[in-house]
């Protein structure tokens, strides 16, 4: 059955969006068979893939409240990857499951029934790190942390780990963190270079290489609805995303 | 009494953080009386002032819990502005607040106090519209959103001013949206200007200005706990804020 893996950190605008649509057109790129999941109300990882969030009629929101399956919800997307699609009531799904008992595992059993059909699943977290983050980690077996190189971006990670080891010890003894990725990485700034070196011993983790580079081809490659790696096919951006992939095969 | 303004936005990493603790020193230099309030679990503006969110004993928590006032937790720090200091507990507090009546008028109550001992309050958001945020904005008098010129961080926004327009009708007809400001501007990117030149149409918002330009310097302030007007005094970052500052004193 495929590996779910979650991208995640509660701090915001770490690159979680971009790494899950970059990396899950890498792997696809590799022949794999690839879902990804939007855990967001923003939606972002849905317009990013070329699908308007305001015209989806059923998404992640109706898996999660029972009312769909994801076979009845999800898109197959041109990056070569099917998606389950997320829309702005996302929002009202997590108020709906807080007081349910066994709320986290609801994504982990509605994605049981479609492990078969992929190598790989992916998952796009919001920022934070409530009921729908608990349910992502929940039903994964492993965890990528996105990291820009910079101060602000490293406070939260701290946080992140209690949290995961809450989740291990209570609700998935399977989650490893299969470490934190370098994002936005500017290797001409001394300061950027201090956080990368000292991340890896503070927190005591493996650190994904190469780091990804910050270009300003990230940003744009949403608007015309595809990932890096079919925008700047060359570019450092998506060669790093390809390199990140290849190695993490080989773990998971 | 002193002007509240709210700094949100629920797309992550726009520079919420950076655009309150930089406005914040930008006022107090040109002599207004600050309060800077944190509403994120994650402490970044917290910590941005040098203030370590592990060793502070009573926070913004208490005083949403009606267990402390503004006025026994506030803190005064170096770059002339007091704070009311944020912890990684700020999460339970959303939890305890959620259902409680008139829940959404609880920081304004607490703010209500100390509105006569400043000039201008600045509030700052975490990613989520959830009702910490919900009770900044009924708190408000203004709203300031920070939008990097980014594809990916446009989405939000409308969102953004759909929540305004409830607040307006149901919690506080006096909330005024002041601008969207422009963050993290890359003046050489096509992208970005694009992006800038259709925001202020598509939206019907009045655009800050100047944009805040795109640099290095801001990422390094966190790391000794001041705002960039004090450690990059004369650069392009700090001086686009200082003139903010200067155009927002014009109509509030
Ligand atoms: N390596 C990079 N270099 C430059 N820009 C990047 C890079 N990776 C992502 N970006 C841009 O940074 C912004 C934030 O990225 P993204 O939306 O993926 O972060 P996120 O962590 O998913 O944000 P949120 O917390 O709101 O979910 C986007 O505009 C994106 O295009
Ligand atoms: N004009 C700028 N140029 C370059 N980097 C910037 C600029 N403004 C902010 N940054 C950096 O971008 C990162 C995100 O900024 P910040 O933390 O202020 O965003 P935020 O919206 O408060 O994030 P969150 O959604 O997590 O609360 C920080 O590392 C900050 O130093
Ligand atoms: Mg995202
Ligand atoms: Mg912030």
């Amino acid at each position: 059955p495929a590996t779910v893996i979650s991208v995640a950190n509660q701090k915001g605008g770490v690159a979680k969006t971009t790494t899950v649509a970059s990396l899950g057109a890498a792997f696809a790129e590799l022949g794999k068979r690839v879902l990804l999941v939007d855990l967001d109300a923003q939606a972002c990882l849905t317009f990013s893939l070329g699908v308007d969030p305001d015209v989806v009629e059923q998404s992640v929101n109706e898996v999660l409240l029972g009312k769909a399956s994801v076979t009845d919800v999800l898109v197959e997307c041109e990056d070569g990857v099917d998606l389950v699609p997320s829309v702005i009531d996302l929002a009202s799904a997590e108020a709906h499951l807080l007081p349910r008992p066994g709320r986290e595992y609801v994504l982990r059993t509605a994605l049981e029934e479609v492990r078969d059909d992929y190598d790989v699943v992916l998952l796009d977290c919001s920022p934070s790190l409530g009921v729908l983050t608990l349910n992502a980690l929940t039903a994964s077996q492993g965890l990528v942390i996105p990291m820009p190189c910079e101060m602000l971006s490293h406070r939260g990670v701290g946080q992140l780990l209690d949290t995961v080891t809450d989740v291990q010890k209570i609700l998935n003894p399977d989650l490893d963190v299969l470490g934190i990725l370098p994002t936005m990485f500017d290797g001409r700034s001394n300061h950027a270079q201090e956080v990368l070196a000292d991340v890896g011993e503070r927190y005591d983790l493996p650190v994904l290489s190469p780091p990804i580079p910050k270009t300003v081809r990230f940003a744009e490659a949403p608007a015309v609805g595809r990932s890096i790696l079919t925008t700047s096919r060359s570019s450092k951006g998506a060669q790093a995303y390809r390199e990140v992939a290849a190695g993490l095969l080989t773990t998971i």
